[in-house]
């Protein structure tokens, strides 16, 4: 059985998974061209 | 001891100065200009007189730069305008990481690394301690932006072209390790994702893994791998897996395989120290690394037809492991009597003792599995050493009757069905890409599936074989070429098992396996 | 046969309550490997294109921050009076550029929607931009299909090429949906 503390890891866990760092929080910011994701059709290359 | 009486509304204009002085056209290349006109500010306001001072002052500053953060997330929890929040707090965080590296690349002189690389210690720690302390007070409210974004982009700053970074480079990662480590998932939980992100950022790997000479970067690397492992560990062995905890799984594997594709070598060094923190039923993360092969070496294939294993040229080299196993077989009585019995088969009590030691008193696990995997490599090795001794090289005559064998025989034979299924996983562990290692243990498993004097004991070795082999790819070389050995060699006499033929599906996967080696 | 989880009925009932038990991660067969966005074939080393171990998908070449001398950067003095992306203004190859350089962005929704504006129409089963040669009709017109030389726009050689084509009007690309006005910060998010 889990102890004390894993539900406690657990718990604090899925708080840092409500906020997921962003690939762009690792980047310099881009004044001219910031990334603006957003979905293109699945035809549109993606790589 | 409370701040001296105005420190904080000075460290707020002095930040807020700064700030602006980063953005200004004026800053000038890198920054330069700025800071120095910025340096006097800070003289003339005192910070930098004292230790003391300029410890109060980096923390003061972290937590305004912290509740900029906290204060922007609240509004966005109103607005959901992610891009507005980083737009709102990363020009000042940006600014404040700028201060450090430059404080930094300038305190003492160019000789002196030591003040350069201590101010960073004590940043790194004071960061750290700021972010320890709002993980406990805050909560499941707990946010990782600020850190993550403060931790990254003084990474990348200290890394850049700068000749005077340059010298300081592996002090520069040994702070950032020490830091990681004192941050890892078990102690800061709700920052595990961002952490996770740090260690596997591109220029921290590069750093760590390729640029780095002497891969003097390695062992602290493998050590944030095994401290993420460590966390896993409780949740991964009862499978049982919330939604985060599969989230950072997959992105574990994620960074294995960057690694196994990239530095394969690092795996291969390391895989014992990762193996006795994966749990045994984590056979697909295990099979990963496990599968690692250096990249100037070329695998026969697994299935040619009559591959005299023991004739290739690399089986006779021990793979290189950078850590001291033997060291890892306590209590130091233990290990005494290992040796004599190693040497003269006395004394006799201790094959009788042998499954009481292995026994653990952690919760939640019977059996001391570091100490079984350290005894299982540490018996081996001397066998390997014992049998080359004699100017022989190991095989399935040259291992038996030893008192090496001996050892592996009781404990096939002594445990119950959970030490031994971890015994025979101990050395499953070590069939990998061709190496005396491989071969040894490989001829070992198969030896003891020849002597078994109970059909348990073969049952139980097709299961930890087996096990290995129906997850998805990767699988370990040594894993292949022992499964098809069991199966093709007419002296097992495998497929007349009752066990091969228990469930309909098991006994499909078996005539494929034999249709593929015949 | 062994009676508990360590032998090859324990397998069985492993294997089995994977599959029934979805909060189980699948341990047996485990995940399939070359599903999680990287190129394990890839001849090039993975790291340093790696975007981080919540993303399916690589870093694009702008996202990567490479330490250039400053004279390179974009001047500090005239950041604030640079004319703002316009990219009626721009010519095709640019435009083909943005749309390549951007996937899974705004701007190449952006740039698609101009090249639809100059009469470029994107085939979605050969997945590339091809238009009309000024002045030159089809061969053959009917209510679905057509047929006549194109200009293509092809990638790897980064130019135009005529060619003959049997075009479904099915097959082509409506208007490019507006631009969103949320942002979706993070895709995986």
């Amino acid at each position: 059985p889990l102890q004390d503390e894993h539900i406690y890891q657990l718990t604090m866990g899925k708080a840092g998974f409500r906020h997921l760092p962003y690939p762009s929080d690792s980047e310099r910011i881009r004044v001219h061209l910031p990334r603006k994701p957003c979905p293109t059709p699945s035809y549109y290359p993606q790589l | 001891i409370e701040d001296p009486p105005g420190l904080p509304e000075k460290t707020e204009y002095l930040l807020r100065e700064w700030v602006n002085m980063y953005h200004s056209p004026a800053a000038g290349r890198d920054s330069t200009k700025a800071f120095s006109l910025f340096v006097q500010q800070m003289h003339q306001q005192g910070i930098l007189k004292t230790d003391d001072l300029i410890t109060r002052f980096f923390r003061l500053c972290t937590e305004m730069c912290v509740d900029l953060c906290y204060r922007a997330l609240s509004e966005q929890a109103q607005t959901q305008n992610v891009a507005m929040t980083r737009n709102k707090c990363f020009p000042t965080l940006d600014a404040f990481v700028r201060l450090i590296m430059l404080l930094v690349k300038h305190s003492g002189d160019n000789s002196n690394t030591n003040t350069k690389i201590n101010l960073l210690n004590k940043v790194l720690g004071i960061v750290a301690g700021v972010l320890l302390q709002d993980h406990e007070v805050r909560g499941e409210e707990f946010q990782q932006l600020p850190y993550h974004r403060i931790f990254i982009m003084l990474f990348i700053d200290l890394n850049g072209p700068e000749h005077v970074l340059e010298v300081i480079n592996f002090q520069i990662l040994t702070a950032f390790c020490n830091t990681y480590h004192v941050l890892r998932p078990t102690k800061a939980p709700a920052f595990m994702f961002a952490w996770l992100e740090l260690i596997s950022h591109r220029v921290f790997i590069g750093r760590m893994l390729s640029l780095t000479p002497q891969q003097r970067g390695w062992g602290m690397y493998a050590q944030l791998l095994i401290d993420l492992f460590k966390f896993l560990y409780p949740f991964l062995r009862n499978a049982e897996l919330t939604q985060p905890i599969h989230f950072l799984y997959k992105g574990t594997l994620r960074v294995l395989l960057v690694l196994l594709h990239d530095f394969p070598e690092f795996l291969c060094d390391y895989h014992y120290a990762f193996c006795d923190v994966i749990p045994p039923n984590y056979i697909q993360m295990r099979n990963l690394i496990l599968s690692a092969f250096p990249r100037n070496m070329r695998l026969p294939d697994p299935f040619t037809p009559n591959l005299k294993v023991d004739m290739l040229p690399e089986i006779q080299h021990a793979p290189r492991i950078p850590l001291n196993f033997a060291n890892m077989i306590t209590p130091n009585s233990f290990k005494i009597d290992l040796d004599s019995y190693l040497k003269t088969r006395s004394p006799v009590t201790f094959l009788s003792d042998l499954r009481i030691s292995l026994q653990s008193k952690e919760p939640g696990s019977r059996y001391n599995i570091p100490l079984m995997n350290a005894l299982v490599l540490y018996v081996g090795t001397q066998a390997i050493t014992h049998i080359h001794t004699k100017g022989l090289t190991p095989s399935m005559s040259t291992i038996a009757h030893s008192s090496h064998m001996d050892i592996f025989q009781n404990l096939a034979v002594d445990l119950d069905t959970e030490g031994r299924y971890l015994f025979l996983t101990s050395i499953a562990n070590q069939l990998r890409y061709p190496n005396s290692h491989t071969h040894y243990f490989s001829c070992t498993l198969l030896y003891l599936f020849a002597e078994a004097n109970t059909e348990a004991i073969q049952e139980q070795i097709t299961r930890v074989l087996l096990e290995r082999l129906i997850v998805n790819r990767p699988h370990p070389w040594g894993l292949l070429i022992t499964f098809i050995e069991l199966i093709k060699n007419p002296q097992f006499k495998f497929m007349n098992h009752e066990f091969v033929h228990c469930a309909p599906e098991i006994e499909k996967l078996f005539e494929s396996v034999v249709r593929s080696c015949v | 046969m062994v009676g508990d989880q360590f032998g090859m009925v324990g397998l069985m009932m492993f294997i089995k309550s994977d599959e029934m038990n979805p909060n189980f991660l699948t341990l047996a067969p485990g995940i399939d490997l070359t599903t999680l966005g990287l190129n394990l074939n890839s001849p090039e080393n993975l790291y340093s294109t790696f975007q981080s171990p919540w993303v399916d998908i690589p870093c694009r070449p702008q996202d990567i921050d490479f330490h250039v001398p400053s004279e390179y950067l974009t001047n500090i003095y005239i950041r604030e009076k640079l004319s703002p992306i316009k990219l009626n203004r721009y010519g095709e190859d640019l435009l083909f550029f943005l749309f390549y350089m951007n996937g899974g962005d705004r701007l190449q929704l952006a740039a698609a929607t101009e090249l639809y504006n100059r009469d470029w129409r994107y085939h979605k089963d050969e997945r590339v931009w091809l238009t009309r040669p000024p002045g030159i009709e089809p061969a053959i017109t009917t209510s679905t299909y057509e047929r006549g030389t194109y200009y293509f726009f092809d990638v790897q050689n980064w130019r135009k090429v005529a060619k003959e084509f049997y075009l479904e009007y099915d097959k082509l690309e409506t208007r490019p949906s507006p631009l969103p006005t949320k942002l979706h910060y993070n895709p995986n998010q």
